[in-house]
């Protein structure tokens, strides 16, 4: 089964 | 004081159904160059950017940069208030408490005029890295609807895998397993239909179905979808306007 990531653990903010 | 006319009120309508059942509050961030806005959904896993160039407009006009909170839920309900045909004029003044909205239409002397209550809404803006991706992708949107809404019924999850020459979407479920294999091919009569495949390096990820069938909904605003992948970084997936686009970034799903 896969875990599906986050965005905030590629991009942070401004 | 903003002033954006759309020549058809139907080019916001599709822009703003491409992304209104993912993300509900979102800031349009108003500049003289033309109009963003950004969003995260809910669980955390889509991003959505969005940027509309003035030249998408029949008019525009911004002398200082205005933020228009919006619920998309309200807003669409206004935009459906006009005619595709209309045109469709955002007005607001430097630090507005509501947008108008003025539909006309020119044959018939008609104009209805709303006016939508703004909304302070405290969202951070993430800074998107221009990435190196490991794959880019440009095919029909229509294909790449097809394909995430015949798969997504068989799993939640969608694998992607692209070699040098083929691009491969695979689901394994309870009920079944499925999997479409495309090739690039350049479509001389209409080169729209075209798939184009640019890789640097082969890429295998796989990403909730859930989040793709939002994604495809943005085919409205182009024949053409670019799909840029990189291992182990959210995807792009992102359709053209005149000038602008509706830009998705997807998180990918680890295998535990």
């Amino acid at each position: 089964n896969d875990r599906q990531s986050l965005i905030d653990k590629f991009y942070d903010d401004d | 004081m903003l002033e954006a006319k759309f020549e058809q009120a139907s080019l916001f309508k599709r822009i703003i159904d491409g992304f209104k059942d993912c993300v509900q509050l979102v800031n349009f961030q108003c500049k003289e160059d033309g109009i963003i806005a950004q969003a995260v959904d809910d669980s955390r896993v889509l991003l959505v950017s969005l940027e509309i160039g003035k030249d998408a407009f029949q008019e525009f006009r911004c002398d200082h940069p205005i933020t228009l909170g919006m619920d998309l839920n309200s807003l669409s309900k206004i935009l459906r208030c006009g005619n595709n045909t209309d045109s469709l004029t955002l007005i607001a003044d430097d630090t507005p408490d509501s947008l108008l909205l003025l539909f006309e239409d020119t044959k018939r002397e008609r104009i209805s005029e709303y006016s939508l209550k703004l909304m302070d809404i405290d969202a951070d803006f993430l800074k998107i890295e221009e990435l190196q991706y490991d794959t880019t992708i440009m095919m029909p949107s229509a294909d790449f609807s097809k394909t995430v809404r015949d798969l997504s019924q068989l799993s939640d999850s969608l694998n992607i895998l692209v070699t040098k020459e083929t691009i491969k979407f695979v689901t394994d479920g309870d009920i079944g397993s499925g999997s479409v294999i495309m090739k690039p091919f350049i479509d001389m009569e209409n080169p729209d239909e075209s798939i184009k495949l640019e890789m640097e390096q082969p890429v295998d990820l796989t990403f909730g179905s859930k989040y793709l069938l939002d994604i495809v909904k943005g085919s409205a605003l182009s024949n053409k979808i670019g799909i840029r992948l990189s291992s182990e970084a959210p995807a792009l997936f992102q359709f053209d306007l005149t000038s602008g686009f509706l830009q998705f970034f997807l998180a990918p799903k680890f295998s535990d």
